[in-house]
C-alpha cells in the first residue's frame, strides 16, 4: 500500500 | 526433551487466536526461559513477538532449546478441543517432528491428547532495540478494540496524536472524519476502566487500521493494553499475559506518499 513502511526496516536482522 | 504443563491452559488458546489471522506458520522458540514466538505478517509490515516464562507453567522441563515450527490455524484447531478450564501439558522430544498436546479437565476425569506434526521454518529473527518512548498510553483494552472497530468503519488509515490533552485517533473517509480522544483516567472505580498516559513529548504517527484492528483479537488476554510511540518508529502495542508474559505487536508507520 502506498506510504507503507516495512518493520524490517525498523529492526536488525540477527 | 521437552515438559510443560500450563495449569491456564486456555492461555495458549487466546495467545494463538490473537496472532493466526496475522501469521500462518511460525517456529515457537522453546529455552529454559519458556516459550517465545516472533514472526512477521506476510506483508512483512508488523512484527509479532510473544513470551511466556517457564515460571508460568507448574512444571517445565527443556534440555536444550528447540524450535518447533508449526502451522497456527492446526495449531488453533487442537487447542479448540481444550476445555476452557483444562491444563495444557506440552511434550515433545529433542529430535522429533511432533509436539503433544494433553488435556486434563480440573476434576481430572477427561483426559485427552493430540499429536501435532511439526514443520520446517525457515524465519528471519529481528533484534529489537530497547526504545525510550515519547508517549505511553495504557487504557482498556475493549477501549482499544472499539476505536479501531468504530474508525475502520470510516477510513483506512489513523493518525494516532499523543499531547497534554490526551490521545487522539483521527480518520477520514468517503462518508467523513472521526476524532476519538482518550484521556487519563486514574480516577475510575475499577481498575480496569482506568486510563494512564504518560507522556515525555508530544509524538503523532499514522498507521494502517487494518493491523490496529488485527491486534485488538487479543483483548481477551488481559483487561488493558499499552501503545508505546516514538517518532518515526513503529508502535508497540503490548498486552500482559498476566503476570506469566507478554504479547507484543509491532507496526511500521506509514509515511507521506
Amino acid at each position: 500500500p502506498p506510504g507503507q513502511q516495512s518493520i524490517m526496516k525498523f529492526f536488525s536482522k540477527g | 526433551m521437552l515438559e510443560a504443563r500450563l495449569v491456564q491452559g486456555s492461555m495458549l488458546r487466546k495467545v494463538v487466536d490473537a496472532v493466526k489471522d496475522l501469521v500462518s506458520d511460525a517456529n515457537i522458540d522453546v529455552s529454559s526461559s519458556g516459550f517465545s514466538l516472533q514472526a512477521m505478517d506476510t506483508s512483512h509490515v508488523s512484527l509479532i513477538a510473544m513470551h511466556l516464562r517457564a515460571d508460568a507453567f507448574e512444571h517445565f522441563r527443556c534440555d536444550r532449546p528447540m524450535s518447533m515450527g508449526m502451522s497456527l490455524a492446526n495449531l488453533a484447531k487442537v487447542l479448540k478441543c481444550a476445555g476452557s478450564d483444562d491444563i495444557v501439558t506440552l511434550k515433545a522430544n529433542d529430535d522429533g517432528d511432533t509436539v503433544t498436546f494433553m488435556f486434563e479437565s480440573p476434576k481430572e476425569d477427561r483426559v485427552s491428547d493430540f499429536e501435532l506434526k511439526l514443520m520446517d521454518i525457515d524465519s528471519e529473527h529481528l533484534g529489537i532495540p530497547d526504545t525510550d518512548y515519547c508517549a505511553t498510553v495504557t487504557m482498556p483494552a475493549g477501549e482499544y478494540a472499539r476505536i479501531c472497530k468504530d474508525l475502520s468503519s470510516i477510513g483506512d488509515t489513523v493518525v494516532i496524536s499523543a499531547t497534554k490533552d490526551g490521545v487522539k485517533f483521527t480518520t477520514s473517509g468517503d462518508v467523513g472524519t472521526a476524532n476519538v480522544t482518550v484521556r487519563q483516567n486514574t480516577t475510575a472505580d475499577k481498575k480496569e476502566d482506568q486510563t494512564i498516559i504518560d507522556l515525555k513529548e508530544p509524538v503523532a504517527l499514522t498507521f494502517a487500521l487494518r493491523y490496529l484492528t488485527s491486534f485488538a483479537k487479543a483483548t481477551p488476554l488481559a483487561t488493558h493494553v499499552t501503545l508505546s510511540m516514538t517518532r518515526e518508529l513503529p508502535v508497540m502495542v503490548e498486552y500482559a499475559i498476566q503476570d506469566m508474559g507478554h504479547l507484543r505487536f509491532y507496526l511500521a508507520p506509514k509515511i507521506e506518499d
